[in-house]
């Protein structure tokens, strides 16, 4: 099954 | 001091009801910009970037740049007392603790004052760097909605593929499996009912549809939807509202292991 990603895995905290 | 008066009312309240059951509290920024928002849901899996320009309403008063933590179902059950054809104005006080929405019926003849309380949220700002993505998908907001919740029946995950025979929103669950193909489509007489595919190179992604669904809350803000797609990148649902700004939803890709 696939996972689920996580946006904070993209967007990097400013 | 802070006071957006906006002529326009109802489309706070759609914005609310799009968002309030994606994110419970936000902080909203206040800025000569305008009034936005960056939330995640709290598994951070999706996050919603909304701006409502300055321009767009009919007086923007904001001193200084605030940012005030709300509950957002409490936000949304306030605004919903704000009939559709109100005049809304948020005020606070820099400094303060509560946030005031005044609502006036279109002829001036019932003005009423909701305070809320203002809330402490440490949130984290996430940099959304600019992207160029793979493809791009403009379609009517509604038929947008309508795939969504249609698949939504069959299975839990969307996968929206792009080549350059349309593009593709296929699911399988337990009874069976669904595949909805929209090719583009630009030459109908309202140009909102166009499908419009802009594609670089063809891209495939696998995504939760129970998120996708919670998105076309928006659907009354805009009649059209963009969606921008790239590998390893979250996908961007768009609605545009009208001439002050837009809705952003992003939406992490379920990822093969």
């Amino acid at each position: 099954d696939a996972k689920q990603g996580n946006i904070m895995s993209f967007f990097k905290k400013v | 001091m802070l006071e957006l008066r906006l002529l326009q009312g109802s489309l706070l309240k759609k914005v609310l009801e799009s968002i309030k059951d994606l994110v419970t509290e936000a902080n909203f920024d206040c800025s000569a910009t305008g009034f936005s928002l960056q939330a995640m849901d709290s598994s951070h899996v999706a996050l919603v970037a909304l701006l409502l320009r300055s321009e767009g309403f009919e007086h923007f008063r904001c001193d200084r740049n605030i940012s005030m933590g709300m509950k957002l179902v409490n936000m949304a059950m306030m605004l919903k007392c704000a009939g559709n054809d109100d005049i809304i104005t948020i005020k606070a006080d820099d400094g303060g603790d509560t946030v005031t929405f005044m609502f006036e019926s279109p002829n001036q003849d019932k003005i009423a004052d909701f305070e809320m309380k203002l809330m402490n949220i440490d949130s984290e700002h996430l940099g959304i760097p600019e992207a160029e993505y793979q493809a791009i998908v403009r379609m009517p907001s509604s038929e947008f909605a309508r795939i969504c919740k249609d698949l939504s029946t069959i299975g839990d995950t969307v996968i929206i593929s792009v080549t350059k025979e349309g593009v593709k929103f296929s699911t399988k669950g337990d009874i069976g499996t669904a595949n909805i193909v929209c090719r583009q489509n630009a030459t109908v007489d309202k140009p909102e009912d166009a499908i419009i595919i802009e594609m670089k190179e063809p891209v495939s992604l696998t995504f939760a549809l129970r998120y996708m669904n919670s998105f076309t809350k928006a659907t009354p803000l805009a009649n059209i939807v963009t969606i921008s797609l790239s590998s390893e990148l979250p996908v961007v649902v768009e609605y545009k509202i009208a001439e002050m700004g837009y809705i952003r939803f992003y939406l992490a890709p379920k990822i093969e292991e």
